[in-house]
């Protein structure tokens, strides 16, 4: 049996809105620590890595860990049906062919019951190592967004160089070519608008601008966020959620010939 | 010209 109680569904709405345009379909993969979900896109080029620790739900039970594979589409859609505030409970039997969701209103006077098809979801399960990052810049998760869809006008790739003294995004396309420079913030006096710039070693990496923007859309999910680069890795791309866990997306760089 | 490179030439399957 698996039965997972969130008290408000806004969170999950947010994290089904975050890939569901990037994942057609995933295993959800349940165990007595939470859910995690690991999905490629289908170019094969960016990578959707969510965990939900079991800690972060009201209410959580696994017996045994078991695979659910969903429709993130379908999911999706169930699951905006919801109150921002109702309960969100999802369960399954251990060999059941289905997804419960059931949705409580905050008054109680409302009880919504969904079940969703699973499905057998034949997806590559990656192993992604532990990497050391040259780069780690955090900064509003807005601007962030801003700043992927301004240069998405111009250019398909977007090289990301960053030094001590700040991190510089730069575009070109045919009409043109763009750059924009974040640097350090001196004194922020409210953390999460803070531009914070760690790096061992000063790198610039291209990448696809198209899963950046992707990426930057899941900013309903945190203030800040973090990108992580290395020479020789993806970039890595995180969202925190507070004690619920994380989302991180991995992108391939684009290298020159 | 980029070349998009793969993740699989990154991270190995399990």
């Amino acid at each position: 049996m698996f039965e997972a109680r969130v008290a408000q569904a806004e969170i999950l709405k947010k994290i089904l809105d975050s890939v569901r345009e990037l994942v057609e379909q995933g295993n959800l993969d349940c165990s007595g620590t939470g859910i995690s979900l690991q999905a490629m896109d289908s170019s094969h080029v960016s990578l959707v890595a969510l965990l939900l620790k079991s800690e972060g739900f009201e209410r959580y039970r696994c017996d045994r860990s078991i695979n659910l594979g969903i429709n993130m589409q379908s999911l999706g859609k169930i699951v905006k049906t919801a109150g921002n505030h109702d309960a969100i409970t999802l369960s399954s039997e251990d060999k059941g062919d289905v997804l419960g969701l059931m949705f409580e209103s905050t008054e109680q006077d409302k009880v919504s019951n969904y079940e969703i098809k699973l499905m057998d979801v034949d997806a590559e399960q990656l192993a992604i190592p532990v990497a050391e990052y040259s780069v780690c810049v955090r900064m509003p998760s807005a601007e962030f967004a801003r700043i992927t869809r301004d240069l998405s006008t111009i250019g398909d790739s977007v090289l990301i160089s960053c030094t001590k003294d700040g991190v510089q995004f730069s575009t070109t396309g045919d009409t043109g070519s763009g750059s924009i420079v974040l640097r350090q913030s001196s004194s922020v006096d409210d953390e999460k608008k803070a531009v914070v710039i760690e790096v061992q070693e000063p790198i610039s990496l291209s990448f696809a601008t198209k899963f950046l923007v992707q990426f930057s859309k899941s900013a309903a999910l945190n203030e800040s966020v973090t990108l992580n680069l290395g020479d020789g890795v993806p970039l890595m791309v995180e969202y925190p959620m507070k004690e619920m866990g994380y989302v991180r997306f991995y992108l391939a760089p684009k290298l020159s010939n | 010209v980029c070349r998009q490179i793969q993740l699989k030439q990154y991270f190995g399957q399990e």
